[in-house]
C-alpha cells in the first residue's frame, strides 16, 4: 500500500508540467524514503530525474517498494482537475493497476477522486556518479529562463563558457549573434536573487537551446537554479523544490566533428 | 553538430 498526502498539491502539478514534454511514459519508484523518477527523452540525449522526500509530505506511507508506470500526459490531464490550493493525496495498492488521486479543496468542502490507469514500462536506468564540476553557477530561475528564451530567437545552439569574467551564453544564427554574460553579484536584497559562480577551471560547452528552454518549465518550482558545467560531460540543471526534493535535468553536449 | 546519447557518458548503475 502506498499513500502520500501533499498539502501544497500545486507542487505536484508544477512538477508534472515541468517534465511531461521531455518524457511521456515513466516509472515512479516508490519506497519508504519517497518518490524517485529517472527518465530519458526519446532521443536519449537528455535525462530528467526527480526526488520527492517522504518527509516533505504531510503523510507518507509505503509498505513495500513499488514501481508505478505512468503516462505523464494523462497524469497532467488529471491534475488539471485539481484547484491551485487543493490538497492532493495519491494512493496505490501493492498489486494494483491504478493510481488514485484525490483532490481536496482548502476548506475540504469539495473532493474529487480520479483513478489513473498504470502501465508496464521498460526503462533504462543510468548510474550518474557524483562529479567534480568545472563550474557551478547559481542564479534566479527567472534569469535562466530569460537567457535561454532570448537566445532561442537568435539560434538553435548555445555556447556556455565559464571564465573568471563570469558565465557567458553565446548564440549564433542567420540573423546575427548574441552574447549574455552574467557576473557574480552580492548586492541583491534577497540571497536567492544573487548570481553565484564557483569556478575550478575554465570550461566551454555547446548545447541545443531547445532542451535548455524545456528545462525552464521548472521555473515555477524554485526561485533559483543551479547550472553545473563539466568539461566534456553533460550539463546538469538543478531546481530544488523547497522542503520537498528536487528536479534535475542532464543534457549531453554537442561535439565538434 | 553531432550529439552523443547519455549512455555514452554514464553507465548502468
Amino acid at each position: 500500500m502506498f499513500e502520500a498526502r501533499l498539502i501544497q498539491g500545486s507542487l505536484l502539478k508544477k512538477l508534472v508540467d515541468a517534465i511531461k514534454e521531455l518524457c511521456t511514459e515513466v516509472n515512479w519508484d516508490i519506497s519508504n524514503s519517497g518518490i524517485n523518477m529517472q527518465s530519458m527523452d526519446g532521443s536519449h540525449v537528455c535525462l530528467v530525474a526527480f526526488n520527492l522526500r517522504a518527509d516533505g509530505f504531510d503523510h507518507f506511507r509505503c509498505d513495500r517498494p513499488l514501481t508505478l508506470g505512468i503516462n505523464l500526459g494523462n497524469l497532467a490531464k488529471i491534475l488539471k482537475c485539481s484547484g491551485s490550493n487543493d490538497i492532493i493525496t495519491m494512493k496505490a495498492d501493492d498489486n494494483g493497476d491504478t493510481l488514485t488521486l484525490m483532490f481536496e479543496s482548502e476548506k475540504q468542502d469539495r473532493i474529487t477522486d480520479v483513478d489513473l490507469k498504470l502501465m508496464s514500462i521498460e526503462s533504462e536506468h543510468l548510474g550518474i556518479p557524483d562529479q567534480d564540476y568545472s563550474a557551478e553557477t547559481s542564479m534566479p530561475s527567472s534569469e535562466y529562463q530569460r537567457i535561454v528564451r532570448d537566445l532561442s530567437s537568435i539560434g538553435d545552439t548555445v555556447n556556455i563558457s565559464a571564465t573568471k569574467e563570469g558565465i557567458k551564453f553565446s548564440a549564433m544564427g542567420d540573423i546575427g549573434t548574441a552574447n549574455i554574460t552574467l557576473r557574480q553579484t552580492s548586492s541583491a536584497d534577497k540571497e536567492e536573487e544573487n548570481v553565484k559562480i564557483e569556478m575550478k577551471e575554465p570550461v566551454l560547452l555547446t548545447f541545443a537551446l531547445r532542451y535548455l528552454n524545456n528545462f525552464a518549465k521548472a521555473t515555477p518550482l524554485s526561485s533559483t537554479v543551479q547550472v553545473f558545467l563539466t568539461k566534456d560531460l553533460p550539463v546538469q540543471v538543478n531546481y530544488n523544490i523547497q522542503d520537498l526534493g528536487y528536479v534535475k535535468y542532464y543534457l549531453a553536449p554537442k561535439i565538434e566533428e | 553538430m553531432p550529439q552523443k546519447t547519455l549512455s555514452a557518458f554514464y553507465g548502468k548503475p
